[in-house]
């Protein structure tokens, strides 16, 4: 594995995007690992729709019957990607634009940018999770983003954070391997975060989250998708 | 114009215009330092609110996330804590409008449906 790896340099992730005030990031969780996965299929970084998966989809966790995809109250990636496998694929950002509400659903099969053929979910252990986003692109992640809501910048690596609550989706795109840590008595090796609340948050609409310790639970609900280039 | 998504909804409860919809009172916190920090952040993120008690109201909330952001700077002391565009809602508003993964409580970590991936070698 490379010390370091940033898919922001081989050009597949596209600009950071806001959500708005509507629970919507497990959609833009999703466009992203389809992003990232449609272009080291293709070699174009097409934009894609969360709109479309906030007034389409209505998928359901198998095993979870309350966990439905349910616009800007909630959804899991998931359960995103068995709707579009079923749907036929995703309309890009152009076609089918964020709104940031949810509306009735305009999908047009004709339109289809991208289409999904399969997904998985990746084991837990942090070097495993590297080693797919190396080989397979972005990957779509859920964590506890109880500290996100004060966060400036630097590599977030808090003492006390809870794994087993996730309540946030966001993309990883990367990870470094410098990154001081005081507490940890080490030089800190750390995730490159995708979030979806606009350039003006974070680091630039990014977040860094020391890797090797399942910081708030980063390493539990972690999935690649696979797309079918027709 | 303010961006839809940086209005704020009226919240208080529309009893005394001087206590929160939680009860509580925050004339107490007009002109102090941090209503002047609460204007600062008004002016940087382009804030708006419809009534003078929801600005109270508002500017209580900053001022207990202002307290959040220096526990969450103990805790987490390698990154940056502090004011956001988000210091003005509170937790509870702050994961209803700006989260929605519906992963709650994973003490089984294979609730996940889909395939596993099979493990990578990763040594060497």
């Amino acid at each position: 594995l490379p010390n370091s790896f940033d898919w922001r340099e081989k050009g597949a992730v596209t600009d950071v995007k806001m959500q708005g005030s509507c629970g919507s990031c497990w959609a833009f969780s999703t466009t992203g690992s389809i992003e990232g996965a449609n272009f080291i299929a293709t070699g174009k970084l097409l934009n894609l729709s969360e709109q479309q998966l906030v007034d389409c989809d209505n998928t359901c966790d198998k095993k979870d019957r309350k966990a439905c995809d349910s616009g800007c109250r909630g959804g899991l990636m998931t359960n995103a990607y068995k709707y579009l496998i079923e749907a036929g694929g995703i309309e890009e950002e152009d076609s089918y634009p964020y709104t940031g509400k949810r509306g009735e659903c305009k999908f047009s099969p004709d339109k289809v940018a991208v289409k999904v053929s399969n997904f998985t979910n990746i084991p837990i252990d942090e070097q495993q999770i590297a080693a797919y986003l190396v080989n397979h692109g972005p990957l779509a992640v859920g964590l506890n983003a109880l500290f996100m809501q004060t966060y400036i910048g630097g590599v977030s690596c808090p003492l006390i954070c809870g794994k087993r609550w996730i309540n946030h989706g966001v993309l990883l795109v990367g990870y470094g391997s410098k990154g001081f840590s005081i507490l940890r008595l080490s030089n800190q090796p750390y995730w490159i975060i995708k979030n979806s609340w606009g350039k003006r948050w974070g680091e630039n609409g990014y977040y860094k989250l020391c890797r090797g310790h399942g910081m708030c639970g980063m390493n539990t609900m972690v999935s690649a998708v696979m797309t079918q280039t027709s | 114009a303010v961006p839809e998504e940086f209005k704020i909804r009226q919240v208080t409860d529309g009893r005394n215009p001087t206590t929160t919809a939680h009860g509580g009172s925050n004339h107490h916190l007009l002109g102090t330092p941090a209503e002047h920090r609460f204007k600062s952040f008004i002016q940087e993120y382009n804030k708006e609110y419809c009534t003078r008690e929801e600005y109270i109201n508002r500017l209580g909330v900053f001022v207990k996330n202002l307290l959040r952001a220096a526990e969450h700077q103990a805790l987490d002391p390698t990154a940056v804590h502090g004011v956001t565009q988000f210091s003005d809602l509170t937790s509870e508003e702050f994961e209803r409008m700006y989260m929605g993964v519906k992963g709650g409580d994973r003490t089984s970590l294979l609730r996940e449906f889909g395939s596993h991936a099979p493990p990578m070698v990763v040594k060497d």
